[in-house]
């Protein structure tokens, strides 16, 4: 992978998936494109969208895409 | 847990605990460092499989086996990513907790009952879980940090296999809800009826530092329970100062080590040098933790004195493990310790350890230093933390992975851990909630929240206000206020039968954050399905049904009127009076006064009206002052928290 990828959070809207595709996971590997194997995780229940390893420009891109509602960089959380 | 249950006043043979079964069959979710199953906290005795419905399962991986898992581990995955030194990630496929993190919450909320647990002979005796039969699943998804996507991926998971509860110990600083993945997992866990408990951060005592705020979830402060461990420092003058510490070695060895030189240093890594420290007693000038104790000893050093020279402190330490004698101090010890030492030439010590562990003599529940506090950063009319839990010196399972000082040079391996932190306090609430959940299936996360709240304890075991630990240095103490214990101390007996809750559900959260004039965009974040705010509520965010008020003159408004609805949850009709108390200046007027409730379930609103009479002009902008709302009869007391913001 590009060493300057991050992993960013690709928040969807499922209803606006285009009908064209079956499934939200390719409809979500569409929006990745070449980039579709960096997909890490498909959210479906509590949220829509997928986590992939993406440069920060394709993230900017990403939050252009219709039905991307937003696009956010991993953030560290700690234990208390 | 040994003690803490006891100390809530859970009864092993009345109460909220035969009530509710110990919480059998209900299921939590962690998100956490993983568990160690092996621990005697996670055997299955006496529990039955778990319900059919249940999607959940254990994986079988590499250093995990599924069938580790039982009918009280219910469910074990990874979402735990590695990053590779060749660059790319990795997610570690194992849940098992080589941290201890995730086995000590987990333990805490729902351990089975263990005859005999303890840390080096402190802190021993029975140990149970806050709902020894409820059922545990645990989402891996931290090991030295948790990413945001491995942590909603575990979120997602949790909720999709079907949990009722899920704790978090987790935090990072508060952001707009919109802004906050955590926010929004949360808000969707929500929905589907889950009822979320988090950790409110360990930023204390300065304000606000509270995390995880949003109203949705319930936000847990921690205080401490009546049990100390004690250790003394005798000075060269005679002075004698009495800190906390878990080193145990034999008494006669204790006895017989005579004064010894005091030497004052960072404890940073260079600053431990055996020039310097060999043959003395360490005194460090801050809380360094029991990991230094191997650097100090690594040097030479004869022992180690840590002081917290911070305020998160007054009598309130939280013991460590030390691996070479040591104790804790407190500020105002450390600040009679560095007097001797800047009075003497030549200051020595000796140290006492009697290795006790001493219950019900300390003025106990206390908050925190380190808990974070309100006011809610994002929206001051929502008040969090929500409630305090024991999370002060609590001993729970631990992982086999870890040493107890999570110091690498540490070789130490046990089986029942020592740690403080909202971490600890957590997953208490979540226990609780289990009970509630198990007794009262069919109520909301807001109805179980409310609960708690609402018989929420503010006065400690001797029927005292609860304490700030922060408040003072010395012997005048201050009460906790609502900013930083909330609703005060969980009380499980009483959150079984509140009687009455406020309620709120998924469209009452929408209205919420449209009042907060979130955008469309924004708000599908949470509702894809949102095509307008429909509606906002009446007389703005403060008006949310929440079990709490926060009342903000804002210097131009003198009078605030809320509102607010209440449920009945008892089976036979109900009558309420309401009693009020606000500080001088603020004249409260509760319409009706009185509120009857003939079948459950049946709703009942009331206003308040807070005026702020001429006196009180003479605030200061930004003062916080305090008082209650409480609905009485006979048998139940509904009492909320409100919080004046001048």
């Amino acid at each position: 992978h590009p060493s300057t990828s991050h992993t960013y959070i690709v928040l969807a809207n499922h209803l606006a998936k285009p009908s064209k595709f079956d499934t939200l996971e390719r409809w979500y590997a569409s929006m990745a494109g070449k980039n579709s194997n960096r997909i890490r995780y498909t959210y479906g229940t509590v949220m829509h969208g997928f986590a992939a390893r993406l440069t920060d420009g394709e993230a900017q891109r990403m939050a252009t895409v219709p039905g991307v509602s937003s696009v956010y960089k991993d953030r560290v959380y700690h234990t208390q | 847990t040994t003690r803490s249950p006891w100390f809530m006043g859970l009864h092993d043979d009345f109460g909220a605990w035969p009530d509710a079964e110990f919480g059998d069959g209900v299921i939590i979710g962690f998100v956490d460092t993983g568990i160690w199953p092996e621990r005697a906290s996670f055997n299955d005795a006496g529990l039955s499989p778990v319900r059919s419905t249940w999607r959940g399962k254990c994986v079988d991986v590499p250093g995990f086996n599924a069938s580790l898992c039982n009918n009280k581990l219910v469910g074990a995955k990874s979402f735990v990513t590695v990053e590779l030194e060749a660059g790319g990630l990795l997610t570690d496929p194992s849940p098992r907790d080589i941290a201890g993190h995730g086995t000590h919450v987990a333990s805490t909320a729902a351990g089975s009952e263990v005859p005999s647990a303890d840390l080096f002979q402190f802190a021993g005796g029975r140990a149970s879980g806050v709902a020894r039969m409820a059922r545990i699943a645990m989402y891996r998804a931290c090991n030295r940090g948790c990413f945001t996507s491995d942590v909603v991926a575990a979120i997602d998971a949790a909720v999709t296999d079907g949990v009722d509860l899920l704790s978090m110990s987790i935090a990072y600083p508060v952001e707009p809800f919109y802004n906050d993945l955590l926010s929004v997992a949360t808000f969707g866990a929500e929905r589907r009826g889950v009822f979320v408990v988090l950790a409110g951060g360990n930023k204390g005592p300065t304000a606000p530092t509270v995390s995880n705020v949003a109203p949705w979830v319930t936000t847990v402060g921690a205080a401490t329970t009546d049990r100390v461990f004690p250790a003394t420092l005798t000075l060269g003058n005679g002075v004698v100062l009495t800190g906390q510490s878990l080193y145990n070695i034999p008494f006669s060895q204790s006895q017989g080590a005579g004064m010894i030189p005091l030497v004052r240093t960072s404890c940073g890594e260079y600053d431990l040098t055996p020039d310097k420290v060999m043959g003395k007693v360490v005194v460090c000038s801050q809380d360094a933790g029991a990991s230094a104790g191997f650097d100090v000893e690594r040097a030479g050093g004869a022992g180690i004195i840590s002081v917290d020279n911070t305020e998160r402190f007054w009598d309130t330490v939280m013991a460590q493990p030390f691996p070479l004698p040591g104790l804790l101090l407190s500020s105002a010890g450390g600040k009679k310790l560095a007097d001797y030492m800047s009075s003497v030439a030549y200051p020595v010590a000796s140290f006492n350890f009697t290795c006790d562990t001493v219950t019900g003599e300390n003025r106990a529940p206390m908050v925190a230093g380190f808990s974070s506090r309100g006011p809610n950063p994002i929206v001051p009319e929502i008040l969090k933390p929500d409630v305090i839990a024991p999370g002060v010196n609590i001993l729970a399972a631990w992982s086999g992975a870890a040493s107890p000082s999570h110091s690498e040079m540490d070789p130490r391996r046990v089986e029942y851990n020592i740690l403080s932190g909202t971490s600890m306090a957590c997953p208490h609430v979540a226990g609780v909630a289990a009970l509630i959940k198990k007794r009262h299936g069919d109520w909301t996360p807001a109805m179980i929240r409310s609960a708690l709240m609402t018989t929420a304890g503010p006065l400690d075991k001797d029927g005292r206000d609860i304490v700030d630990s922060s408040s003072a240095i010395g012997a005048v103490v201050m009460g906790a206020t609502p900013l930083a214990a909330g609703a005060g101390l969980v009380l499980p007996r009483l959150a079984m039968d509140p009687g009455l809750v406020y309620d709120a559900g998924t469209q009452d959260y929408v209205d919420f954050l449209c009042t907060l004039n979130y955008t469309v965009e924004q708000m599908r974040m949470f509702v894809p399905e949102l095509s307008k705010c429909a509606r906002t509520i009446p007389g703005g965010v403060a008006n949310l049904n929440y079990p709490s008020f926060v009342v903000v003159f804002d210097g131009r408004t003198r009078v605030r009127t809320l509102t607010r609805t209440l449920t009945l949850v008892s089976a036979r009709p109900e009558s309420y009076n309401v009693t009020v108390a606000a500080p001088d200046g603020v004249k409260v007027t509760v319409t009706p006064a009185t509120l009857e409730f003939r079948w459950p379930k049946e709703k009942r609103s009331y206003s308040v009206q807070f005026s702020s009479e001429a006196e009180a002009k003479a605030r200061p902008a930004g003062t916080w002052e305090f008082g209650h709302i409480a609905w009485e009869n006979r048998k139940h007391r509904v009492r909320s928290p409100v919080a004046f913001k001048w």
